[in-house]
């Protein structure tokens, strides 16, 4: 059944206390993970159902993967996090991610949805900070290809100057902010209008282009517009406005 | 309308190209080749074009026009977002009787509500019969439950709320937390001491007195970090460290993330830090203990 958040977190202690063969449940199960059911599971059973969070794609709160991350860091089941979402690892306590697999870590946390965690906050500062340290890129802004592959949404939280300094992969990293912040939009502008790669100068876009820019196409600014031929710009709004029929006002009107 | 059209009427064929407004490029314009009986047969239609907020202004204006007692219902249903264009003493004057029209002015597609607004919106679906239900409960949502008047939260049966999904009341101001957390208690009571009883609570606890916290605390709930610096700051000051332990439990480091926070600070300040030292997750700040070696038992002998 699709069971919603609510009865989903309702069941849960009933359901744990019924089987451990976890593969059995439903993401929509999942995702009433309930921290005092949890906390009575064994380390085994523990890790599978968290595995199996991953497996399913089941969709967890901050709270909920907070707990997570603790009962396995409790459980000294750290060790193994290849087997975890992504968003589990984004609550790890740092302190006991080793150096020998501190870059396989960061890069799979990477993938995680860094809005989960507070702009600011103390993990999601350390994550970062550790991160750059893992990867030797210091306080460097200029970013190579390796590293923007790397470091994937930690980028979102570096300075904007990394926007201009580093190799055009970083325009991938910036498709996975949830928000750029002006300053970030600025930077993006004074690249995507001078005209080097991957997108060269916007005299040359086509629709196509604009698309394959994804979200980044909402931060492009009036200059930038004016400089795209005209028919390309009808036929990329042609297209958004197919692609968001039937979605809301809101995400139209941006 | 102020100027001449000059790009044809708006017709309702015009309106079948999903971009026609580009022929439009102005809100006089569109006012100017907008008419009424137009508007008032392709309210929906219009409505689906992403329109500047001018062109708004222009559709409510000519609505007014066509409706001067207020929009009909049939009429509300298609309003969506230009339904935030209308301020509360205009929604005093429409009839909301159906929860379906509720339902449609409040979809989250078409934008938020102010409070007034959503207070006088709520206050005449009520005012023609309505009742808080539980599926009108969860078109509201926490927020909105929130704008509501205290006696209009009074309304609420708690059985809606025991049907109802999960409601962020977190916004609300410290009287509407109580008031629903009275109803919710009554709602789950059959639940109480069995283990879906704190999911079921746990949205509410923002309106939990010290006393129903303290008789959480013993149950093992591992409450998250969120949820704690949610509770009432008043009774969170009448709970002891052995309160906080049970309370907590697995997320209980969590605290030390958040000893700054008002609530905490106040709290850890009224603590020996004796007692806070049994935590062993570093905080600081507590009353230095009366006796060298004190514990809490040790003061409750000595008291």
């Amino acid at each position: 059944k699709q069971w919603s958040s609510q009865q989903a977190a309702i069941l849960f202690g009933n359901v744990l206390s019924r089987t451990d063969n976890y593969t059995e449940l439903s993401a929509f199960i999942l995702q009433g993970f309930q921290c005092n059911a949890a906390g009575k599971l064994s380390a085994g059973q523990l890790s599978s159902l968290v595995r199996e969070v991953k497996m399913k794609n089941a969709n967890l709160s901050d709270g909920q993967l907070s707990c997570a991350a603790r009962l396995l860091a409790n459980h000294n089941l750290d060790a193994n996090f290849t087997d975890y979402p992504p968003d589990v690892l984004l609550f790890f306590p740092l302190d006991q991610v080793d150096g020998a697999n501190c870059e396989r870590f960061y890069s799979l946390a990477s993938q995680g949805d860094l809005s989960l965690l507070a702009n600011g906050s103390a993990q999601r500062t350390r994550l970062l900070e550790n991160a750059l340290r893992c990867f030797g890129v210091g306080n460097s802004t200029a970013l190579r290809k390796e590293h923007l592959q790397h470091l994937g949404a930690f980028v979102c939280d570096m300075d904007a100057s990394v926007i201009n300094d580093s190799d055009p992969e970083v325009l991938q990293n910036l498709k996975l902010c949830p928000e750029l912040s002006n300053s970030q939009v600025m930077a993006l502008n004074t690249r995507l209008s001078s005209g080097t790669p991957p997108y060269n100068a916007p005299e040359s876009w086509n629709d196509s282009t604009l698309e394959d820019l994804g979200p980044l196409a909402f931060y492009i600014n009036r200059s930038i517009w004016n400089r795209i031929n005209g028919q390309e710009r009808v036929a990329f709004f042609r297209s958004l406005s197919d692609a968001y029929d039937g979605q809301s006002a809101a995400q139209k009107e941006k | 309308a102020t100027e001449e059209c000059q790009s044809g009427p708006i017709t309702a064929s015009t309106l079948e190209d999903p971009l026609f407004i580009i022929l439009y490029d102005s809100a006089g314009q569109f006012d100017a080749c907008l008419d009424k009986e137009v508007l008032r047969g392709s309210l929906a239609t219009l409505l689906e074009q992403p329109l500047p907020n001018d062109y708004l202004v222009v559709m409510k204006r000519k609505l007014d026009e066509l409706y001067p007692s207020g929009v009909p219902e049939d009429q509300l249903r298609l309003l969506g977002f230009l339904a935030h264009q209308y301020n509360a003493e205009e929604i005093r004057r429409w009839n909301v009787t159906s929860s379906d029209t509720l339902a449609a002015l409040l979809n989250p597609d078409n934008g938020a509500w102010d409070a007034a607004p959503l207070r006088e919106l709520v206050a005449r679906y009520i005012a023609s019969g309505g009742t808080l239900s539980n599926p009108i409960l969860d078109l509201l949502g926490g927020v909105y439950l929130c704008y509501l008047g205290e006696d209009q939260l009074q309304q609420i049966n708690p059985e809606a709320i025991r049907n109802a999904e999960k409601l962020d009341i977190s916004t609300c101001p410290q009287s509407k937390k109580d008031i629903l957390y009275g109803k919710a208690s009554t709602a789950f009571s059959p639940e109480e001491g069995t283990s879906p009883y704190y999911s079921l609570i746990q949205p509410y606890l923002g309106g939990a007195s010290a006393e129903d916290l303290k008789k959480l605390a013993r149950s093992q709930v591992d409450m998250d970090i969120n949820t704690f610096l949610n509770l009432n700051p008043e009774e969170l000051q009448a709970l002891s460290v052995q309160d906080v332990r049970g309370l907590l439990g697995v997320n209980l480091p969590d605290l030390k993330g958040a000893e700054r926070e008002p609530s905490v600070a106040g709290w850890i300040r009224r603590q020996y830090q004796s007692d806070l030292d049994t935590l062993r997750i570093g905080l600081t700040g507590g009353m230095p203990s009366p006796l060298p070696t004190g514990s809490s038992n040790d003061r409750v002998n000595a008291s």
